[in-house]
């Protein structure tokens, strides 16, 4: 069933993602 | 609150979406490798995860959804 998702992995990627990002975007003041 | 989110989840869209496209592609998503400090793996998983329908392309609705999952942990809609 491909929406049965390893729901823990995936939120840790994806909020290792956004935070990339973030930090990313807020690189100088 | 809500509008900036959607403002930062456009910038992190566009960040993807190098070609302004209007969608990411598996492909997109791996060129950010090197600038983001995960691996093709994860940056694969995460486009996945984003895809919820898995047609290959990740609209900026789908981008957004996850943005939102991420922040408030809850699913919209």
């Amino acid at each position: 069933d491909p929406n049965m998702k390893a729901g823990a992995t995936s939120e840790g990627v994806l909020a290792n993602f956004f935070n990339s990002l973030l930090s990313k975007k807020t690189g100088s003041p | 609150g809500q509008y900036t989110m959607l403002g930062k989840a456009h910038e992190f869209f566009r960040i993807c979406d190098i070609e302004d496209k209007g969608y990411i592609t598996r492909h997109d998503m791996q060129r950010l490798h090197g600038e983001l400090p995960l691996s093709l793996d994860e940056l694969t998983k995460v486009f996945d995860t984003l895809d919820a329908d898995g047609n290959g392309y990740l609209t900026l609705e789908e981008f957004t959804s996850g943005f939102s999952h991420f922040l408030f942990g809850d699913k919209s809609q």
